[in-house]
């Protein structure tokens, strides 16, 4: 197992030769190296995906489904004509018993003639027909926004559904606009993405450059040794030179090669990828994704509307109500003032 | 607001 200690000791000339030639053997290797790591960031293209919910649309469905959804405006409509037919009983009610107590007086005047001599029902009932009225014009506005309300909940209610729901049934629903997706087929895709593949294997062939590159040895001793044997001195650069040219000459050319056919098929993508953006601007897809989220969005500020319109109305029935029940009382009242009157004036003209 | 005012009809009922 002999190991001779002196094998590597090589005069100091040679030593400092070698140093030099290393160093220069590893400033061609970055120098090819960096290009194609560089040519590699650049062919990068940006991630060209459109199919995830937009930040302010999670937003606004949130929101809505924070408020109750669509339930509890679809309750609030179902309630609407309920309230507002006990609205209208008790009104016709109401207006009812003075009619047929006017009627009864009218009866007995006929009959009477100037024996009935108490002031007619109908004008007294005046004041108080006057404002039935005002209830049946303010319910038949109250009808007319009903409508309205109604409307607006058929017209966004697709929408507001979509809103409440969880975020994933939310993004399947909404089209994609991912162009590689939508626009499936089409021949600017096809181009384009023939193109990005070529793309992909000009990058490849760089990383297989790359490890070849990397992994050229030689070794310069024996030439130095030799040529200071036999001038006595070491031309490093010349030799250093020499070598390297032979050994890196071929992949000095590829690695050209490489990226002038990286900047050929880039400037054609950059090409394709206009007209891929122009398609994208005319594809109705794309449009269509457009559609539904400007949707989805007014579907939000219509929640939104709906929801106080419907707090609105509804208040407006209740607060109607008491004042309906009011009034019924004071029709019922004056009624049974007259009934009592009508009834003790018939006593008399009898006795008479 | 959508639905019609209940103030008017109390200011009606006042005046008469």
């Amino acid at each position: 197992k002999f190991a001779d200690l002196f094998e590597k000791m090589v005069p100091m000339l040679v030593q400092q030769s070698l140093n030099i030639a290393s160093s220069r053997k590893a400033d061609v290797v970055n120098r090819l190296v960096g290009s194609l790591r560089e040519a590699t960031n650049l062919s990068a293209l940006e991630d060209l995906s459109g199919d995830s919910v937009p930040q302010s649309i999670l937003e606004k469905s949130h929101a809505v489904i924070q408020q109750g959804g669509l339930n509890s405006i679809e309750q609030l409509i179902k309630d609407l004509p309920e309230l507002l037919q006990r609205n209208r009983e008790i009104l016709d009610e109401s207006l009812k018993i003075l009619n047929d107590e006017e009627t009864t007086d009218n009866e007995l005047r006929a009959k009477f003639n100037q024996r009935w001599n108490r002031t007619p029902s109908g004008d007294l009932y005046k004041p108080l027909r006057a404002e039935g009225g005002n209830f049946r014009n303010v319910l038949d506005k109250a009808v007319q926004a009903d409508q309205v309300v109604k409307e607006r909940f058929n017209t966004h209610c697709e929408m507001i559904a979509l809103l409440c729901k969880p975020e994933n049934e939310l993004c399947s629903a909404i089209p994609s606009a991912n162009p590689a997706k939508t626009l499936q087929g089409s021949e600017v895709v096809n181009v384009l993405k023939a193109q990005l593949v070529h793309l992909d294997e000009i990058k490849r062939d760089r990383e297989v450059l790359e490890g070849e590159i990397k992994s050229v040895t030689f070794d310069m001793m024996s030439k130095f040794l030799t040529a200071l044997a036999q001038d006595g001195a070491i031309n490093e650069e010349a030799l250093s030179t020499a070598e390297l040219d032979t050994r890196y000459g071929t992949y000095t050319q590829r690695v050209q090669q490489n990226l002038r056919s990286q900047e050929e098929i880039l400037a054609q993508v950059q090409t394709s990828h206009q007209e891929f953006a122009a398609l994208k601007q005319s594809n109705n897809e794309a449009n269509h994704r457009d559609d539904v989220l400007k949707k989805l969005a007014s579907a939000h500020d219509s929640y939104i509307e709906i929801s106080s319109n419907l707090k609105e109305g509804t208040k407006f029935y209740n607060d109607l109500t008491e004042i309906l029940l009011k009034f019924q009382n004071k029709c019922s009242d004056i009624v049974f003032a007259r009934k009592t009157e009508r009834e003790e004036l018939l006593k008399e003209l009898q006795q008479s | 607001s959508l639905y019609p005012s209940l103030e008017d009809l109390k200011v009606d009922k006042v005046m008469r």
